[in-house]
């Protein structure tokens, strides 16, 4: 296995931003190539995007297409999708791909999807409710 | 916090323990299995502050409660891993036990010694799934252990009031647990 040259890194520092970018800017990882999407929004066909919403669809956030695959829009199901993402994972919500939503897409994460948040958050509001 | 459908938990008696084991065949090479035995013991150890609820180390990989390897691709549960980054690891909701961690990622159980700067801190996750195995889905609060993503390099093992309050709600307090053990920080953005 090989990776980039640490001279460029700084591996004493376990937030910085830099390190993050360096690593999720491969393409050889699963969502490396999903930066180019930054900035994207309502309205915009780019190749590709298809991927971002096979990847919303695995996590919760996008119903799977019928019939066929996901087309490369930016549609107001995209806009949906990503929206309850950034309400849910707590970003400010604007629908937009902007640069702090694309770089926590691109994030590793844990495999089990985000739908519960989605669905229980009444039950959620009420169990804090209820201890406090 | 949050749970999966049904809120579902482990059902044993109480005082509950439950038992968990490594995978003979699935593992990695380049960490000691002491090291990473030492490592999930302080993982569930974190839990098990928190909730009546002790775990035990078993020999017998096929009958324990919980069961860990490291798997890559397709490893027969129907969620394929995909190589490095990306996905992680997963968990199955209770009382299923599997706990699965993706063997293409660069894991480290100490940054000084793992220069990789796409390196995966093997506590961080491991304490994240555990919470799944438990009975928690993930969390909104960015901040607490069961939120969905961890950066390369980064660090996240304590418990925050969120992972508090969702599993004790699950399982009742542990007699023995404290708040006062949770950062300060912690427990006045909870109040606030």
């Amino acid at each position: 296995r090989t990776f980039p040259q640490p001279s460029i890194l700084n591996f004493n520092d376990t937030t910085t931003s830099s390190v993050v970018a360096a690593a999720f800017n491969s393409s050889s990882t699963p969502w490396g190539n999903f930066a180019k999407f930054a900035n994207l929004e309502k309205g915009s066909h780019v190749t590709g995007i298809c991927d971002l919403k096979t990847y919303l669809n695995r996590f919760g956030y996008l119903p799977a297409p019928a019939p066929g695959n996901f087309s490369d829009d930016f549609d107001s199901d995209l806009e949906s999708a990503i929206l309850t993402y950034q309400k849910n994972l707590g970003l400010p919500p604007t629908g937009k791909l902007d640069t702090e939503t694309i770089d926590l897409i691109m994030a590793p994460r844990c495999g089990l999807g985000d739908s519960h948040l989605r669905h229980n958050t009444t039950t959620i509001t009420h169990l804090h409710e209820t201890r406090r | 916090y949050a749970y999966f459908n049904g809120r579902p938990r482990w059902t044993h008696n109480s005082p509950m323990t439950l038992t968990y084991a490594f995978s003979p065949d699935h593992m990695i090479d380049y960490i000691s299995p002491e090291e990473i035995k030492a490592v999930f013991s302080r993982a569930f150890t974190r839990w098990s502050e928190v909730i009546p609820v002790n775990f035990t180390e078993a020999q017998n990989y096929r009958t324990a409660d919980v069961r860990i390897g490291f798997h890559s691709g397709d490893h027969g549960d129907g969620e394929p891993f995909d190589g490095e980054l990306g996905v992680l690891a997963h968990a199955f909701s209770p009382e299923n036990g599997r706990l699965h961690l993706d063997s293409a990622e660069t894991w480290a159980v100490d940054f000084g010694r793992e220069r990789s700067n796409v390196a995966i801190d093997l506590e961080s996750v491991a304490t994240h799934e555990i919470g799944h195995v438990l009975g928690l889905a993930h969390s909104s609060v960015s901040d607490a252990i069961m939120y969905p993503s961890l950066r390369p390099r980064s660090r996240k093992v304590d418990l925050r009031v969120d992972d508090v309050e969702g599993i004790q709600a699950l399982y009742g307090s542990n007699p023995n647990f404290n708040y006062g053990s949770l950062l300060e920080s912690d427990r006045e953005t909870s109040n606030s």
